[in-house]
């Protein structure tokens, strides 16, 4: 759907099946952390495994807040220039539930942002300030 | 900024790209993708330019709903917006069940859902070009965007990126500045 001119459109719900965005439904799970069982846990599993956090998925993942979960999250903090915690605090929910893009943050377990960024990629920045 | 595995890049003979659409959109959409693609050569040597030849041109625009082929289904309003793949592939998908807004401020919008298509475009050509994610909230490449924000000028991050891939427009005089303006977005990230 396309609005060239979005003047003067009534006030509509917040979606035009009156449910709510993809991922807001992650918003009950404040305050989960390791350890913790909450149904629906799994897809944001999903969602993490989606964006490249959590590799080598299973064919179902569990509602399990388990180790899995806590280092993807601690990753996707960091990358977001988060706190660091390993819990799903309102601030990384709150992250978490945005629309965005659909590629992955990490491809292939590879490159990643903040959390990618080795030793030896600032060895290189550094030898190219430098040179100049 | 970040680069895809093996940093993949357009190669020096194909530096003049095409691009085409698979749907019939009216000019001031395709006018929105022109500025996108204005924005990327304003500061590196590639040029954009539009052919009515979709299957020929380099980069293929279309707008899909749910499961379009590519392994990475659309999900409805919000949530995942637009994919982009990396040099050479060319192909760049956007949701076509988003509210999309092509002109006026999308600030204004009486739909809490809009999105502003110009927005995403900008960051989705970015990777079309090679660039991964950002952590850099002002970048162009940070992942997300909320509804109702308009973030079209690119940051110092991301032409630094776009240039260690391609080098500098000749003409690029080296000022960027980035405007975001939000309704929704909640973040009180530091700034790398």
């Amino acid at each position: 759907r396309f609005f060239p001119n979005i003047t003067g459109l009534p006030p509509l719900p917040f979606s035009k099946n009156g449910t709510l965005a993809p991922w807001d439904a992650f918003t009950k799970f404040a305050g989960c952390r390791s350890g913790e069982k909450r149904d629906g846990l799994a897809k944001l599993k999903q969602y993490f495994n989606e964006f490249g956090y959590i590799q080598n998925a299973p064919s179902n993942f569990s509602d399990d807040f388990d180790d899995e979960l806590e280092k993807a999250l601690r990753v996707y903090q960091q990358n977001f220039n988060l706190n660091v915690t390993g819990e799903l605090d309102d601030q990384t929910l709150q992250k978490i539930v945005l629309p965005r893009c659909g590629n992955a943050d990490i491809v292939n377990g590879t490159t990643s942002m903040n959390s990618g960024k080795s030793a030896s990629f600032h060895t290189t920045k550094h030898f190219h300030t430098t040179e100049h | 900024f970040t680069f895809f595995p093996g940093t993949p890049r357009w190669p020096d003979h194909r530096q003049d790209l095409t691009y085409g659409f698979a749907d019939q959109l009216t000019d001031e959409v395709k006018a929105v993708f022109a500025r996108a693609f204005e924005r990327w050569s304003a500061v590196t040597p590639l040029t954009f330019t539009p052919t009515d030849s979709y299957f020929l041109a380099d980069i293929k625009i279309g707008f899909f709903t749910g499961d379009h082929g590519d392994g990475e289904p659309f999900d409805g309003v919000l949530g995942t917006l637009a994919h982009a793949f990396s040099p050479t592939n060319g192909r760049l998908h956007l949701d076509g069940a988003e509210d999309w807004v092509v002109a006026g401020d999308v600030r204004t919008s009486p739909l809490p859902s809009a999105v502003d298509l110009e927005s995403v475009a900008v960051h989705e050509i970015g990777h079309l070009l090679g660039l991964g994610h950002s952590s850099d909230e002002n970048a162009i490449m940070y992942p997300t965007i909320s509804s109702r924000t308009r973030k079209v000028e690119l940051g110092s991050d991301d032409v630094e990126g776009i240039q260690y891939l391609y080098g500098s427009n000749p003409n690029y005089n080296g000022s960027t500045s980035t405007t975001s303006t939000h309704e929704r977005e909640t973040s009180g990230g530091v700034r790398d």
